[in-house]
């Protein structure tokens, strides 16, 4: 599904060089459920940004789905993405002038679909994550794990071949972590997506089937 | 320190009115450290906010330090508030013009104290949460858990008489988890700040004295 190869991300700022990723060495098998784990600002966010074409490594190559993709232009990256990559945020990046319903929205509207299917999907997902009731609200007129309920609705609504989630249930109570790692588990038993989940929470890891480690940028153990 | 009679809070978003809060009555004691645990959208973050004076109930009564503070003029109510609290945002709501330095800053600008006092303090606070070679980075420079602790080193900087943490773990390791606990028992134990923190984390919620339980705006056991 997504390999990395040699992989380095350094980021400028002023006069502060950092290495966030060195050397990355990852493989991710088709239907694959993966965990990403390691200690705050070690790597991980960056890591899923390039699996999910978001941004590009200093070094190294990145292939996806069987395609080498070093050299597609921006706009080429951005349509192959659109049908292939559903991502959930560490900080949710939902549109605050828009209602959660046209939130969920947005990944829809890349694919030949019509209105009313789009509608039939959206509610779907917002059931999944039990926020029917929030369909017409703002993003600022919700509670932090509401928000970022509707994040992880955005990222399922596509059925995704490849899913990132990013600390996903940060701010959910555990009955409704729970609720959202079952999700998770019927998309990738039942729709074989790939998923690679970054978390804190080593008792979600453990329903994955193995763990990545990093620490300081590197692959651990 | 805080108490809340007969607290009502009513949202209204175009049609939908949501009774975030109903019936509240919490006294927080001098120098206790109380947990706030429920499901996502049950009135958590709303109570901190009222308990911090950033939002107003729609009903009852606030006692604060002592004060009624009821009437009190806006002008009023925020000198009091930037003297006495620190807020450790679920959103972190850190300013993304500035840097990590001057985000931190900002609570030790309205009191009287030399740029090199504020300059140790600052320097202090982050060396707490292991920021300090962060200093000159922007907020969208950090890793989601950097940020939320640029967060927590403003909250406290200002060594507040009632520090109100929301989920102030959720994007942490458990090793970071537990040094930023140690930080919140340390305060409470030596300082005699008071402190309500809302936490998914029930091995968080162990460490603190008691545990207020909401569900859907009401107070459960
Ligand atoms: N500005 C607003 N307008 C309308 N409804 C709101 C607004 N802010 C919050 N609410 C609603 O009030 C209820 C309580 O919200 P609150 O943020 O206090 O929940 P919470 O317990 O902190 O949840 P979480 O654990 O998900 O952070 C939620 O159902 C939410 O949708
Ligand atoms: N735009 C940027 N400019 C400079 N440095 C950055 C930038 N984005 C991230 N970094 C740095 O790169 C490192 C890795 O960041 P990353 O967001 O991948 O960490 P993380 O493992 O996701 O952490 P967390 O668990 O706290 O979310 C951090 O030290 C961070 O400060
Ligand atoms: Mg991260
Ligand atoms: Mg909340």
């Amino acid at each position: 599904m997504v390999q990395l190869e040699n992989v380095d991300k350094v980021y400028q700022t002023d006069r502060i060089e950092t290495l966030a990723l060195s050397n990355v060495n990852i493989t991710i098998e088709d239907g694959e459920f993966v965990a990403v784990m390691g200690p705050s600002g070690c790597g991980k966010s960056t890591l899923l940004n390039i699996m999910g074409l978001l941004d590009a490594p200093s070094k190294g190559q990145i292939q996806f789905d069987n395609n080498e993709i070093n050299g597609w232009s921006d706009r080429k990256l951005a349509r192959f993405r659109n049908e292939t990559v559903g991502f959930i945020f560490q900080s949710f990046h939902l549109i605050n002038d828009l209602t959660v319903f046209d939130n969920v929205e947005i990944p829809l509207l890349y694919r030949r679909m019509s209105a009313s299917e789009r509608k039939k999907r959206i509610a779907e997902a917002l059931e999944r994550v039990s926020l029917i009731s929030r369909m017409k609200h703002r993003p600022s007129q919700l509670s932090g794990g509401q928000q970022q309920r509707v994040a992880i609705a955005r990222a399922i609504v596509g059925n995704p071949k490849l899913l990132l989630a990013d600390e996903p249930t940060g701010n959910l109570d555990s009955q409704m972590g729970e609720d959202i790692m079952s999700i998770l588990l019927d998309l990738n038993k039942n729709s074989g997506a790939s998923i690679v989940m970054v978390t804190h929470d080593s008792r979600l890891a453990e329903n994955t089937e193995r763990v990545i480690h990093l620490f300081d940028g590197r692959q651990v153990s």
